[in-house]
């Protein structure tokens, strides 16, 4: 799969910043 | 001691109380206290003041208080509900909720397209689509042609903008996600569904005998 066949979202939800599960790691 | 710790907490500001919290919110009372361990952790990691500073939360999420990250802060600016430019017990534990599992779907719809919608204009638009995908593209160190974007904002927008003005509303935004599903996958943290469990301590610090007497 390239990333130019997906939709923007889809790349952007990969991005670590969005990802809050690391606030929940000690 | 339960008077002590009641002392404590009513001294951290936007402290709440964890029934009203509880009734607010997809948490039970037991798993506020949970968090509120987990917000005194984060809370006191740069400046001791019972509030999470920006730094603090870029701290808690990447183990790097200098770390910048655009989605980062989109997400810190949608906890600092009251602007304040820091986080409160109150807004901490509302915020959180949107990502527990139980909680609403238009919940997470609304909060994920507030996310997107970054100068808060009521529509998605592609300048702020291209603006998180460069982004994106700088965290993850890829390279991709400028054409390449192009082309993803047009598939992005053919699909998503059904009425073809160039920018996506929150009715399109909900039609869009309903066909793809897996674009609010990150709206939810399957940890906060056995919270308890995470943060045992809590257990010793629990207000909810005395609250219930």
């Amino acid at each position: 799969i390239t990333p130019v066949t997906m939709n923007a979202f889809e790349l952007i939800s990969t991005s670590q910043g969005l990802n809050l599960g690391n606030l929940f790691e000690k | 001691m339960g008077c002590f710790e009641s002392k404590v907490r009513r001294e951290v500001p936007g402290y709440e109380d964890p029934v009203v919290l509880a009734s607010e919110t997809a948490f039970s009372v037991s798993e506020v206290e949970a968090l509120f361990e987990l917000y005194k952790s984060i809370s006191s990691s740069v400046v001791d003041d019972g509030l999470i500073s920006k730094e603090e939360f870029q701290l808690a999420l990447f183990k790097n208080r200098k770390k910048e990250n655009l989605f980062a802060n989109r997400i810190f600016d949608l906890f600092d509900a009251k602007r304040k430019g820091v986080i409160d017990f109150g807004d901490f534990v509302k915020s959180l909720s949107v990502f527990h599992p139980n909680a609403p779907l238009d919940e997470k719809i609304d909060f994920a397209f507030k996310l997107y919608d970054m100068d808060g204009s009521g529509f998605i638009e592609r300048h702020e689509v291209k603006q998180m995908l460069i982004a994106l593209l700088c965290e993850s160190e890829m390279k991709l042609a400028d054409e390449a974007i192009e082309v993803i904002l047009d598939k992005t927008f053919s699909d998503a903008d059904v009425n073809q003005d160039g920018k996506i509303d929150l009715d399109e935004w909900k039609n869009f996600v309903a066909k793809n599903p897996s674009l609010l996958k990150i709206m939810t943290l399957p940890y906060l569904r056995d919270i308890t469990t995470t943060f045992p301590s809590f257990v010793f610090h629990s207000e909810v005998d005395e609250i219930a007497t």
